[in-house]
């Protein structure tokens, strides 16, 4: 079980690299496993410095680096072990107009080999699904689905 | 393989028989707050097999069950099914599609179905083991786990880097 | 001690019954105190009921749902002991046009008596300012504050 | 009474010094993501007193000083002012412009000073005692208190509650 975590975390390592400079377009990511412990126990360290920025501790990044940061690093444990499919409910929300184009074009890249469902209010990232569906209540209380024409 | 047909009913607002076409590619979901979005989302968590009621946003599992509107009375029962396009193999059946249903009844009685068949749950969970599918963490991304994963509590993290090991 | 509480929670809970239909153009809020328990001890229990939906528990809420209904909470407190200034730092991500519309109505309404400070990212929420400052980061780590022309 | 205008020197990422003019009504701060929006939030919430380095997002309270940049060496203190304008006398001062400057250097030594007087900390929390305003929670809303406020963990409601009792 050691080795195998062992593994899977210098994978997820590895695809983390790549993850956050793909999404961040620049900068430096990292993961590390606090020093002297078993591997199955020690905490995992998260390191990212987005483009242009100093070192910094985790929580001084801003909000919306977080949650690019965050989504880096799922997919990078997700390409470990790709799941034929991935569901992504309104992770858009903090992220600035700039990383909502990055955010859907690293999406498109990711789905030749993932099927997306993606949950969003934000009208770019809208534009990047190939199929769209709306959800109404035109009952009230009850819900129902409708396929919408994107142009 | 890729997920082809969602239908839903009597699962949360769902109060009348919705199906759903899916294909491979990027396929979004959008209306107003309060609509129904995220309620498809517990859908597909449900019928792969999730127990936590935490992770429905619910008390009790029957809390799923459609629990009436203004103009309509609750429901009894609760039945998702979703239909996986199987043409990778990498599901272990011989089928090219493959249809996961799961019913719940407000008496608290429940049934797993595959391909019409009634299984065990555990049936369900063998099936989808080492796919990267089942209810657990990495196949649905919310806004939520982000706060978790870059926490200063290592325990969530760990978990999700586990259940890729 | 305990009648100050009573009073003042009394106050949020008739504030609340106002805040929240005012957002939501309509449903209906409550506060209540857990029975038999001393009044500075006791759980607050809060009951909030969209438009045209059944009673239910508050986890059922939907994220935008629970984002209204926190901000409709916040402001009866607000309104117990007004403060000159309310800072809203990214507090209309959730929300969909609608609600953003509903939630720049009410924002405008209270601005007569209070000073808002609202960080955000949704270009409807904008619209409602008087000023409008943008941060740059023109060189790379230093922010910058420039005025912005609304037009 | 109304803010009328935040001096911000060497404070997280404002290494020059800005100037920022406020007016009654609503005021909208807009940019890009990791540009320095919720640094002008955590100016205010310090320069009224806050001592909770869990609220500034910081490890310790000299993180919140400028730290450097590509070109640009870190800074030996951190300086905001606030005036505000006490147009209707809320504030128990008899001036209509009262200033409140906190200072830090990289040592930890700190100043306060009201109107360019030093004053203690004790003297700012005095000058806010009933006003609604100081450090404390309802005067900045951000989206996680939307999930601490309705939550199952009613001691953080009930600290809501309490302050403005
Ligand atoms: N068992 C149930 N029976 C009927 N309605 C239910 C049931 N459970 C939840 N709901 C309704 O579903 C609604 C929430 O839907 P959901 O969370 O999917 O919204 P959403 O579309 O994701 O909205 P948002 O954009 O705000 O996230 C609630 O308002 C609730 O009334
Ligand atoms: N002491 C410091 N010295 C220099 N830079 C700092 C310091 N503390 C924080 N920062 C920088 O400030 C940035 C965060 O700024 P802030 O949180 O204000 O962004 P924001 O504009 O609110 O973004 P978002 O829209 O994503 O919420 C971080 O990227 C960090 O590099
Ligand atoms: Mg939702
Ligand atoms: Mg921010």
């Amino acid at each position: 079980a050691r080795i195998q975590f062992l593994e899977a975390f210098e994978k997820i390592r590895d695809n983390f690299h790549r993850t956050f400079s793909m999404y961040f377009e620049g900068g430096e990511a990292d993961l590390s496993l606090q020093e002297n412990e078993d591997p199955l126990e020690a905490k995992i360290e998260i390191y990212a410095r987005p483009p242009g920025k100093r070192n910094q501790a985790l929580k001084q990044l801003s909000g919306g680096e977080k949650a690019l940061t965050a989504i880096a690093l799922l997919f990078a444990i997700y390409l470990v072990k790709p799941s034929p499919f991935c569901i992504l409910d309104e992770v858009d929300a903090p992220l600035d107009d700039a990383n909502i184009k990055r955010f859907s074009t690293v999406l498109s890249k990711f789905a030749e080999d993932t099927q997306f469902i993606v949950v969003t209010h934000n009208k770019d990232t809208m534009k990047s699904a190939g199929t769209l569906y709306g959800v109404t209540m035109e009952e009230v209380g009850v819900s129902k689905i409708v396929s919408v024409n994107l142009n | 393989m890729y997920l082809s047909k969602l239908e839903i009913f009597g699962f949360k607002s769902f109060a009348t028989k919705t199906v759903v076409p899916l294909r491979p590619g990027i396929t979004s979901i959008v209306g107003p707050n309060g609509c129904g979005k995220t309620n498809i989302v517990d859908a597909i968590r449900w019928v792969l097999g999730e127990q936590r009621t935490s992770m429905l946003r619910t008390e009790k599992m029957q809390d799923i069950i459609f629990n009436g509107s203004k103009n309509r009375k609750r429901l009894n029962y609760a039945e998702v099914s979703l239909t996986l396009h199987n043409n990778k193999g990498i599901l272990p059946v011989e089928y090219t599609d493959v249809v996961i249903t799961r019913r719940l009844y407000r008496d608290g009685d429940s049934e797993y179905l595959l391909n019409k068949n009634v299984v065990r749950l555990k049936d369900i969970n063998d099936l989808f083991m080492d796919t990267g599918m089942g209810p657990d963490a990495y196949s649905v991304i919310e806004l939520k786990m982000v706060d978790d994963l870059l926490s200063e509590d290592p325990v969530e993290r760990r978990k999700l880097f586990e259940e890729a090991a």
